[in-house]
């Protein structure tokens, strides 16, 4: 199964992600 | 002749079908295998590709799939099956609010297992986290209106999120203009892909309201990345469910979508909602806006919607 977030943001926001990197609830995803 | 001809059997449609089907989607993985192993560039499936993997009864088998792990496990069963699933994909039962697999009575109430709270504390630093355990399959920014599931293979935000009652004043200005608040702001996506040893409930990324609840009855293909690389628009074809509504920010929503193993989703305020049901029309949606209702289960009603916590838990995946 899949969860796909989609929102709006500042165009600042980034990301602090890799693709294909393991993750788990309460991680965060990125920031302004 | 004749006596041959009575000893032949009657070929039967439906298991011709899933032989000739199953050889032949069998031959495809081969090939394509293949050509990501010269790095030739994994080709995205035919239409014809795509309808005939339609074609296979994912969701009878789903549903099926779901009877058998609804069936209690005699007492002796339940450790050696569940150790086998726990080898099998990785769990960590550790983390498990309940270890003792004995407690389990079948597959299904051990795949809807919680967690102690304290092993997922929340990043305090960030404002938006992980809805869920599992693998970043996709993330980035949306360009013109087409999200991207996987790198190269994109789907239609309109398809996927379905029509808005926003209406734009500018004819020209795109479906993701639509969603957007503000001109300073940008549509940005996360995709995380949960296997089938990860924690399957999921939670509330921010603080935000829910305003409306979009069901899309669907297939239910595997949501695997392999063929999240191979089949295009492939969560506009699955059965999901979309969460929209606002954030600090503007826009924001979350789609759970199902899988041919996971075919049901529940979203523990909205007890209406039904996944995975035997009939459905193709291409429909059943909304429910929460901006009318009056009541909704376990939460109070901000004005026009359901408001939730980052963190909190907001719902699951179910086996079947």
């Amino acid at each position: 199964s899949t969860i796909v977030l989609l929102f709006e943001a500042p165009k600042d926001f980034s990301f602090s992600l890799q693709p294909g990197q393991r993750i788990r609830v309460g991680e965060g995803l990125g920031s302004l | 002749l004749n006596t041959g001809r009575g000893l032949l059997p009657r070929p039967r449609p439906l298991p011709l079908l899933l032989l000739t089907g199953g050889g032949y989607l069998g031959y495809q993985h081969y090939r394509r295998r293949g050509q990501q192993e010269d790095d030739a560039p994994s080709s995205v499936a035919t239409p014809t590709q795509v309808a005939l993997y339609r074609s296979f009864p994912t969701r009878l088998l789903s549903r099926a799939w779901g009877r058998l792990n609804g069936v209690e496990l005699p007492t002796w069963l339940r450790k050696p099956v569940y150790s086998l699933y726990i080898w099998t994909f990785g769990v960590n039962m550790q983390e498990a609010a309940v270890e003792d697999l004995h407690h389990y009575r079948n597959l299904g109430e051990f795949f809807r297992r919680r967690l102690k709270p304290a092993v997922r504390p929340l990043c305090a630093s960030s404002c938006l986290v992980s809805p869920a355990d599992g693998r970043i399959l996709h993330f980035g920014r949306v360009k013109n209106s087409e999200v991207e599931q996987v790198k190269g293979v994109t789907y239609s935000l309109e398809n996927f999120l379905g029509p808005q009652k926003k209406q734009a004043h500018d004819p020209s200005s795109s479906f993701r203009d639509l969603l957007l608040s503000s001109p300073d702001s940008d549509l940005f996506h996360v995709v995380v892909y949960l296997a089938p040893g990860d924690y399957h409930c999921f939670h509330s990324p921010t603080d935000w309201r829910v305003e409306l609840r979009r069901h899309f009855p669907g297939s239910l293909m595997s949501v695997n990345p392999g063929v999240a690389r191979w089949v295009k628009e492939l969560f506009c074809l699955n059965e999901r469910v979309a969460l929209t509504g606002q954030w600090q920010h503007g826009f924001f929503s979350l789609t759970a979508v199902g899988a041919t193993n996971v075919g049901s989703i529940r979203v523990y305020f909205d007890q209406e909602l039904q996944t995975n049901t035997p009939r459905y029309s193709k291409g429909s949606f059943h909304d429910r806006n929460y901006a009318s209702v009056h009541q909704v289960a376990l939460h109070t009603l901000a004005e026009g919607g359901v408001t939730l916590q980052r963190g909190e838990v907001l719902g699951e995946f179910n086996l079947g």
